[in-house]
């Protein structure tokens, strides 16, 4: 795992709850917001069940800690969208927030329902970008969730061992959290 | 005798993952000390994910030693067999699509928090 420069977390006091909200003007075409909530919602579980930070979704996006927004070419943050496939998403260090997808992308929900050859799996990549609003940089363990690049059609979502030590470095440890919940796959590719 | 790098076609068999970055594949073999038309856009995506400095000249499309270098240390980071060369490996991994934050993290970095 690796961290930004200065590795920047959010500097409020542990537990905390961070709040998230979607752009109402900035949502992929072919996904209802239901289903988006619900992705992310299981996305930012993931991250909360392995360190002391909730998070919950805002009712105002002005005032959410985190913004989503999904995004069509030069969007003003100086990293335009380039279209189908190449760049699908970013998500700025923290306390920035920002968590930008490509809304040229075609986002599937589940693979059985979408079956373009180049969909791309909204919670696997909504779960890379959290961990980057939270402050890890990209990882080079291909299993990890923070590994820079995901095939189309491709799934992985769930945070191996090299995630949750990095964001636990970060953060600290859930106290909930066992690693030996872990499956066995979570943990043969990483340090055992 | 086969052709020009630049101007051979994709091999059937190839599975372009990306619609962005396709012409990538035209770059297979391409190795230090020649010309290759359009590998100018190679370097600027070498430069984008932080492997080449922005101060490097990106412009041409020579295969010169500060590209070999970026491409070493690019397979290095990926954990691909280090040779300089853009093999099949490489290109495979480059045409994948990926997340735009940069691999290297320069203190430059526009992910940095700006106030």
């Amino acid at each position: 795992y690796n961290y930004f420069n200065g590795k920047p977390r959010w500097s409020r006091a542990i537990p905390t709850t961070l709040t998230y909200a979607f752009s109402p003007n900035c949502m992929a075409s072919n996904l209802k917001l239901s289903d988006i909530r619900l992705v992310f919602r299981r996305a930012f579980s993931r991250w909360s069940a392995v360190i002391p930070v909730n998070f919950t979704e805002a009712e105002t996006y002005g005032f959410s800690d985190i913004k989503i927004g999904f995004y069509t070419g030069d969007h003003d943050d100086g990293e335009p969208f380039d279209g189908v496939l190449g760049v699908l998403a970013h998500g700025f260090s923290p306390e920035s927030g920002k968590l930008h997808l490509d809304a040229a992308e075609t986002w599937a929900l589940d693979f059985e329902s979408e079956k373009s050859r180049v969909a791309v799996d909204l919670e696997s990549v909504a779960t890379h970008e959290i961990g980057h609003v939270l402050g890890l940089a990209h990882s080079f363990d291909k299993e990890s969730v923070m590994y820079p690049s995901l095939k189309p059609r491709e799934k992985k979502m769930d945070l191996k061992v090299d995630d949750i030590e990095g964001i636990q470095q970060l953060y600290g440890s859930n106290p909930n959290f066992n690693i030996k919940t872990l499956s066995q796959s979570d943990t043969s590719s990483n340090h055992g | 005798r086969t052709a020009p790098l630049s101007s051979s076609p994709e091999p059937a068999t190839t599975i372009n993952h990306n619609s962005t970055w396709p012409n990538f594949q035209k770059f297979l073999d391409a190795s230090k000390g020649r010309h290759f038309s359009g590998i100018s856009e190679l370097k600027k995506y070498m430069q984008r994910f932080g492997y080449l400095q922005v101060t490097d000249t990106t412009s041409g499309d020579e295969f010169d030693e500060r590209f070999e270098f970026a491409v070493a240390r690019y397979q290095r980071k990926l954990g691909l067999t280090v040779t300089g060369k853009l093999d099949s490996d490489t290109i495979s991994e480059m045409t994948l699509p990926r997340c735009g934050v940069s691999d290297t993290l320069p203190t430059s970095n526009l992910h940095a928090v700006r106030h």
